[in-house]
């Protein structure tokens, strides 16, 4: 059947009534990634480089919950996660805790590539990533005004809170497992 | 959360994902997208990324789950990443797949996933809610 492709931009509690301004952006850019993997494909690309390829693209976009975008910890502060898998060579790469690289799905896949190791996390994964001399920048390049904003209303309700789930208003009952995630 | 799954025409599959976590979340924690097996794997049978609520995703071990049920139970890929889909609470997650045939699979049981596919066959979609 040849070459494959699919990708996600998050899943949750997405309404219907998403307003035109909310849901074009987004999927624009899901078609514009789309495009840019199956163009790799069909330029011979392997399927290793194409995923890394799109996922860096879709980090890029402030609409995505990765990279610009990335929403907010309880601290107000970012800390982005990634990682990559070859099924061919079970090779994967992984990192959490970053706060200053731009493409973490990259930093991932030097993980895979550069090291003996699978998972780097925090301070160690931006130490690595400053000597693989990978792109970094200062952490308020991540956060916008949107996702600041989400993180006072999650507060307000007391909520961790899942892609595009709407904030609920006051408490949340004891048994409720979305209160810790 | 963002991923991309892959095969090639050599028939090569990968994964990758990446993620900012959950809004609110406590400093320091750990969610499913580096856990490989959790919310990211990849073997010669498929290739697997999920997104939604890490602590559901790393519980139920999902995209290893998947390629378990192809590789020891013989299982579709449609039907095993519906199988493992259908065993995790509602509202919790959603995966795109895709298997070393260039058979694709995007459930998810929240109310929608922002998602997109190609197929070389031609076949493409981008949609949001389950009937897009």
């Amino acid at each position: 059947m040849g070459w494959a492709i699919a990708l996600h931009g998050g899943a949750g509690d997405i309404p219907r009534s998403l307003p035109p301004e909310r849901r074009e952006p987004r999927l624009a850019t899901l078609r514009r990634c789309l495009d840019l993997g199956v163009a790799a494909l069909q330029a011979g690309r392997t399927a290793l480089d194409v995923v890394e390829l799109v996922v860096r693209e879709l980090e890029n976009c402030p609409h995505f919950n990765a990279g610009r975008g990335s929403v907010l910890t309880t601290d107000g502060t970012v800390e982005m996660e990634a990682s990559i898998m070859d099924g061919t060579t079970m090779g994967c790469g992984a990192v959490s805790g970053v706060s200053t690289v731009v493409n973490a799905i990259s930093l991932a896949r030097l993980v895979m590539d550069k090291t003996p190791h699978i998972y780097l996390a925090f301070q160690g994964a931006e130490a690595f990533a400053r000597d693989q001399g990978v792109e970094t920048v200062d952490p308020s390049h991540f956060i916008t005004e949107e996702n600041i904003d989400r993180l006072r209303q999650a507060k307000q309700a007391n909520r961790v809170q899942i892609d595009y789930t709407q904030p609920m208003e006051g408490q949340p009952p004891k048994d409720d497992n979305s209160r810790t995630g | 959360t963002v991923g991309c799954v892959a095969v090639d025409a050599s028939r090569n599959l990968a994964s990758a994902t990446s993620t900012g976590g959950m809004v609110n979340k406590m400093a320091g924690r750990i969610g499913d997208t580096p856990v490989i097996g959790a919310g990211t794997y990849a073997n010669a049978l498929c290739a697997v990324s999920a997104t939604g609520k890490g602590e559901a995703i790393i519980r139920h071990t999902v995209a290893r789950d998947v390629a378990a049920l192809m590789e020891h139970q013989g299982l579709t890929l449609r039907d095993a990443a519906e199988h493992v889909v259908a065993g995790v609470p509602r509202g919790n997650f959603g995966l795109v797949a895709v298997s070393v045939s260039g058979e694709i699979s995007m459930p998810h049981n929240t109310t929608g996933m922002f998602r997109a596919c190609a197929t070389e066959g031609g076949y493409s979609e981008v949609g949001i809610w389950p009937d897009d």
